[in-house]
Order: structure tokens, then sequence, then C-alpha cells
């Protein structure tokens, strides 16, 4: 490994990044995961912590673009030269740039995103190039499998030169979820901790991760909450789609979230009396809108509230025993969602599918049925 | 196009190319290189050395073809040594 003349690094462990632009190549969110997990790369393996900012002036701006981009390196059309990072500092210090006449991917296709923002997040830390032939710091960019990589030793000498080790007690940083342990799709033990739907698709949520499925494809994708919504936390708890409003709100503790798309709305998270709920409800279990009746169900233990989204307010006469109006429906519900005028009810890694119309469980599944497993 | 045979001249805008990547990843210095200064270990001959000690290559100072082939492979704007 080696470092730039003077060996300049950051004088803070708490660094900001923002994304100034998207390549066409990708999806939003796929650059999102793959810069958010580039950043990964070098948080597991010392104290430096990465948040994204949406706007203003963050310590590492990444932009996309072609040929001349307004310093003094002009990229030179497809191939050649990748991208280029600049060592930290003030102004265009740790900046990364990435030549949008390259092809970018999510996958082992040529240029793996992830891949190369990892080595170009290496220069925004202070390391220049190694001249070991497998380390990330190599020049060259090498046709690695991204889902197996693995930081290379010298690259973990040269890093932990600059800032050390990781802190010994586990830190808290959106960067580095808590359980980044990635979930088995097909466990036949998976228990969720939350379902909404989302425009038309549903989110199945578990610690850090969620899982993506559209109803009518059979494919499904795992996702790191913190590459949709940073500003979520992990472990959700409880969360619902109001369509009419294009809002899905996330439940955490005594704390909500209202987003549209992925954007967090003005003034949230608030705290759950602001619905109604007496002081001694310190976390919802699961929650689910009724578009036709426009209805909100919220479930706590063995009881339940009804709010009414028009009226915005709590019914009068709750709580009330969830199986006195859900016959076969017991406590403790994990999660919940609408989909066709049913319920599904998540229990363990039960799912039981409701029918309001005849007040009973018409169905008993596996959790992740969904799946296609 | 057929192949070069082994070990022939590379041409003109090999050459070029060849000069800009050392210029550009190893600090060759773009000013024109004094006519005496080609017969000695001339400074592109000393930074040919340098890149192929770098990259783990055999180190002749010739552009030979694994030289040449590292050169053209897609890597990072950053340079390898230098400022």
């Amino acid at each position: 490994y080696s470092f730039f003349p003077g060996s300049p690094r950051w004088n803070k462990h708490d660094l900001t990044y923002r994304i100034e632009n998207y390549t066409p190549d990708m999806s939003k969110a796929d650059v999102e995961f793959s810069i958010q997990k580039a950043f990964q790369v070098w948080s597991e393996v010392t104290p430096l912590t990465f948040q994204k900012l949406n706007e203003g002036q963050a310590d590492i701006m990444i932009s996309f673009a072609s040929e001349a981009h307004g310093d003094f390196y002009p990229f030179d059309g497809p191939e050649g030269t990748l991208a280029h990072a600049y060592h930290p500092g003030k102004g265009i210090g740790g900046d990364a740039h990435f030549d949008e006449d390259e092809t970018w991917t999510k996958d082992s296709r040529r240029y793996n995103l992830f891949i190369v923002a990892a080595h170009e997040f290496g220069h925004s830390l202070g390391l220049y190039h190694s001249n070991v032939p497998h380390s990330l710091m190599f020049p060259h960019y090498s046709d690695s499998d991204p889902n197996t990589f693995q930081l290379h030793q010298d690259d973990i000498n040269g890093i932990q030169t600059l800032y050390g080790p990781p802190l010994k007690s586990p830190k808290p940083t959106r960067s580095t979820p808590k359980t980044s342990a990635v979930p088995s799709t097909c466990s036949p033990n998976l228990v969720f901790d939350a379902v909404t739907t989302i425009r038309g698709e549903m989110l199945f949520f578990k610690d850090s991760h969620f899982w993506r499925k559209h109803p009518q494809l059979t494919e499904v994708d795992l996702n790191l909450i913190s590459s949709f919504w940073p500003f979520l936390p992990t472990g959700i708890e409880a969360a619902y789609e109001v369509g009419s409003k294009d809002q899905v709100l996330f439940f955490k503790g005594n704390q909500y979230w209202a987003i549209n798309g992925y954007d967090l709305l003005p003034r949230y998270p608030k705290n759950i009396q602001t619905l109604g709920f007496p002081s001694n409800v310190r976390k919802i279990d699961a929650a689910v809108h009724d578009k036709y009746s426009g209805q909100t169900y919220f479930f706590v233990d063995d009881l339940y509230w009804r709010y009414d989204e028009h009226r915005q307010a709590m019914n009068p006469g709750y709580p009330r025993k969830i199986n006195s109006d859900f016959p076969g429906i017991e406590s403790k519900i994990d999660a919940v969602f609408y989909h066709q005028r049913n319920f599904y009810f998540f229990q363990g890694s039960q799912q039981l599918q409701f029918e309001p119309s005849s007040k009973r469980v018409i169905q008993i599944m596996n959790s992740n049925s969904w799946f296609d497993c | 196009v057929p192949l070069r045979p082994e070990n022939t001249p590379i041409g003109e805008d090999e050459t070029t190319f060849v000069l800009d990547y050392l210029e550009k990843y190893y600090g060759l210095s773009s000013d024109p290189i004094p006519v005496e200064r080609k017969r000695s270990n001339s400074p592109v001959e000393q930074k040919i050395q340098e890149m192929q000690r770098f990259l783990g290559l055999k180190v002749t100072g010739k552009v030979d073809s694994d030289t040449l082939e590292m050169m053209h492979k897609p890597r990072c704007g950053v340079p390898d040594v230098g400022k």
C-alpha cells in the first residue's frame, strides 16, 4: 500500500457523502446500494462512519461525468480510465468522479460500480495505489465477483495505518447496519418485523434488510433499508401504506416516519401519541390501512385501535380485543398487510389470510409464501 | 487486420499512447526530450522500467507486448507514482 505525498487523511471519523447525479445505466436504488456497500468496505475495518446527505456540501461528493468535467483530468471515453478520486481535503478533496462513458453495472459484467467505487473511496480516504496485484488499491480493474468481495490484507494494513482499527464497541452508524447478516429468503422459520405495500409492490422487512416483491413477478429483490431510506432505523416494527396520499408510514418504538417515495416528509419522525395512543402504549406490533373503508388498524399485544385517515383521528370505543372482531387471529401479531380485499396477518413463521367480508381466516400459509420458494 | 509479428516496432499512434500513459500515471515530463538524451538511458526507458516494476512485469525498459497489453487495461485515473 502507499499514501499520497504528505499522507493526507481526514481529521475526523464521521464523514458524509452525497451522490450529486446518477448514471442512467443503473436504477437509482442500485447506485445508492453500490455506493453504500463500497463505503461499508472501509467502515468495517476502521472507526470511520459514512452518512449520506441529500443536499449541500458533503466531505465526499460523488458524480458521473464524461470527457472534460471541470477538473484538470478529463476522462477518455469508453475503457481506459474508469474513474478517479482526490485525497482527503477541503473542496474537491475526497471527491470521486466516475466516467459516464463506461457502462456501470450491479453485477459482474464490466464495470461493477461497487468494486470501482470501493477503490476510489480508498483514495478519498488517503490511500494511493498499491503494487500488490490482488489488492483493491491495485491500479487496474479486476473482474472479481462483487458478491464474494474480500478486502486484501494489504488494503487493511494501509487504511488502518491512517485511521486505526474499528472501535471495540459496535458503533451505531447508518452505513453499517446492526445486523448486516443477510437473512435467508426461503428459510421455513422466517419471521418478519413488518410488511407493507408500496405503489403496487409488497415490502417485507427483517432487521436491516427488506424484500421487494411485485405480485405479478416471480423474482424477489433483497435490499438494505438504508440503501432506499438511510434515515430509517433498522428493526422496523410496523408499516402501512395510505395509497390515496402516496405515503408509507414506518413505526419503531414510540416514533414513526412518513415517507413519499424515497423522501422523508417534513417534521418527521413524530411521536405515536400524536396519533391518539394513550401514553402507556410504547410501541406498535403491526399496522394496516384498508383503502376501501379509509380506516387504519393498529395492533398492540391482544388489542387493536382503529384510526380514521379522513378525520385524522382515532375512532371512539377503542381499543377492542383483536379476537372479538378478527376471529382466529390471536395475539401477538408480527406484521399485517392488505391485498385484494383481504388482510394477511403474520405470526411467527405463519401467515393467516383473513377475509373481512366473512370475518374468518380462509387460508394459513408460510410467512414467505410470496417468495416462490 | 493481422496481428503484428512479435517485437516489431510499435506504430506512431501507439508511441503517442505509451507516452500519454507514462505522463498520466508515472509522471513522465511532457517537455520535449533533448535528442542527446535519447541515446542514454532516456527518461522514457526509466519510466517504462518504473511502470514494469510497479505492476509486476519483467523489467526490460522496452514496450514489449506484455507491457503494451497492461497499458491498455481499464484502470483508475489516479497516478501510480508522483504527485
